[in-house]
């Protein structure tokens, strides 16, 4: 099973339509392997993205260069997982 | 003998077990729900419909359809929840009741069933079909991309390896393929309403062009009611619009097929969350998620029943 220890979701907010173009950019850089929640349309909108832990110095360094604020919605995808599991699992022993 | 009182609708379940549930509610409510084969995924799993009817022939009918983003467990929960409430409450909720005495409705409860159960099985955050092409790494194609609606345009993937890869053609996903032929068989479908989750909105058409419908005043209207039904409960805030307007241009969609076809009620929810729990959403907000988008989907449902065309 495919695992997503250290990925983060970012919940970043473009300030401008010169912002969303560079999170397009982002978005088809493929080697990053991205996973778009939200998909960069306007800046009136979040963008949410779930980053591999592989890839969270780029896109982190990508936001910076470009000066777009970001927060961080989900530290630790894997930790939420693992809580999902457990809680079906005692589910299906109930 | 069965019977659906034991299940726990508060937690996540396995394909499996969600159809065995449907048994138990088509075998415990038999005179008003049943299950239909509509066609099967491309691992051969069986596409099953919940029908609600009281009966006579050729009603009007309303479509519901849950989890064609297999990663969005709330939804095929949510579908569940109302699946139940719908068949529990006919009869002694004046709404339901009267519902269920003009229209049928019809529910998809697991839309994509294979990306499913490959989003319990190997990957949690698989979102789109599990077919396979000639030639490429790369598996699956986003059945909400695979419409015949502005197919191949902006908004959707001609990369297979994408999670919004729109496919080699519209309707090539034989999970879109058989819900088209379904209503286009059935030919008196006047609602269609599709059920996602993330994001907390309610859209009517168009995504994939960013123009307003014909009959943008009364989609308008509708979702904005319903939506405010939906908050009711818990607060819980949607935003409402067309979906260029409130997200994004994306091209290949359900409910711009749908409304394209005719069907003028098409609406698309997205429901909980805003972001911390993405699509883990916890167990314990299955059952309010699924009470208050209750509220809005019968909103929506009292509408149609109430204005005919």
């Amino acid at each position: 099973m495919e695992t997503f220890s250290g990925d983060q979701v970012l919940r970043i907010r473009a300030s401008s339509d010169d912002q969303i173009d560079k999170l397009q950019l982002l978005e088809t850089l493929e080697h990053l392997q991205l996973d778009f929640w939200l998909h960069p349309s306007n800046p009136a909108l979040p963008v949410d993205i779930r980053v591999p832990f592989g890839s969270l110095q780029a896109v982190r360094a990508f936001l910076g260069y470009h000066d777009i604020k970001y927060s961080i919605l989900i530290e630790d995808v894997q930790g939420i997982l693992n809580e999902e599991k457990q809680e079906m699992i005692s589910n299906q022993r109930r | 003998e069965r019977s659906n009182s034991n299940f726990n609708y508060g937690a996540y379940h396995s394909l499996e077990s969600i159809y065995t549930a449907m048994d138990d509610l088509a075998a415990e409510y038999h005179g008003l729900v049943s299950k239909l084969q509509i066609g099967e995924s491309y691992e051969k799993r069986p596409l099953y419909v919940l029908k609600f009817s009281t009966g006579g022939p050729d009603r009007p009918a309303i479509w519901l359809d849950a989890g064609i983003h297999a990663r969005e467990w709330v939804t095929q929960a949510t579908a569940l929840w109302t699946a139940q409430k719908i068949a529990s409450e006919y009869g002694t909720d004046p709404s339901i009741t009267s519902l269920l005495d003009t229209m049928d409705i019809f529910l998809l409860v697991v839309t994509n069933p294979d990306g499913y159960v490959y989003s319990h099985t190997k990957n949690r955050m698989w979102r789109k079909t599990r077919s396979k092409a000639a030639g490429s790494f790369c598996v699956g194609v986003d059945p909400n991309r695979n419409w015949d609606a502005g197919f191949g345009g902006p908004g959707s993937s001609d990369q297979r390896c994408s999670d919004s890869y729109r496919g080699p053609h519209a309707n090539s996903e034989v999970e879109v393929k058989s819900i088209v032929d379904f209503i286009k068989n059935h030919g008196n479908i006047k609602a269609f309403l599709t059920i996602h989750s993330y994001s907390q909105l309610l859209m009517y058409p168009y995504g994939y062009k960013c123009t307003e419908p014909a009959d943008y005043r009364e989609l308008d209207t509708v979702g904005k009611a319903a939506a405010n039904a939906l908050t009711s409960l818990h607060g819980t805030s949607f935003k409402v619009g067309t979906i260029c307007s409130t997200i994004y241009q994306a091209s290949g969609g359900s409910i711009d097929w749908s409304y394209d076809f005719g069907i003028k009620y098409s609406f698309a929810f997205e429901l909980r969350d805003t972001g911390r729990y993405g699509f883990l959403l916890p167990a314990d907000q299955i059952i309010p998620t699924a009470e208050e988008t209750w509220l809005g989907l019968k909103s929506i449902m009292e509408h149609v029943r109430d204005h005919p065309y």
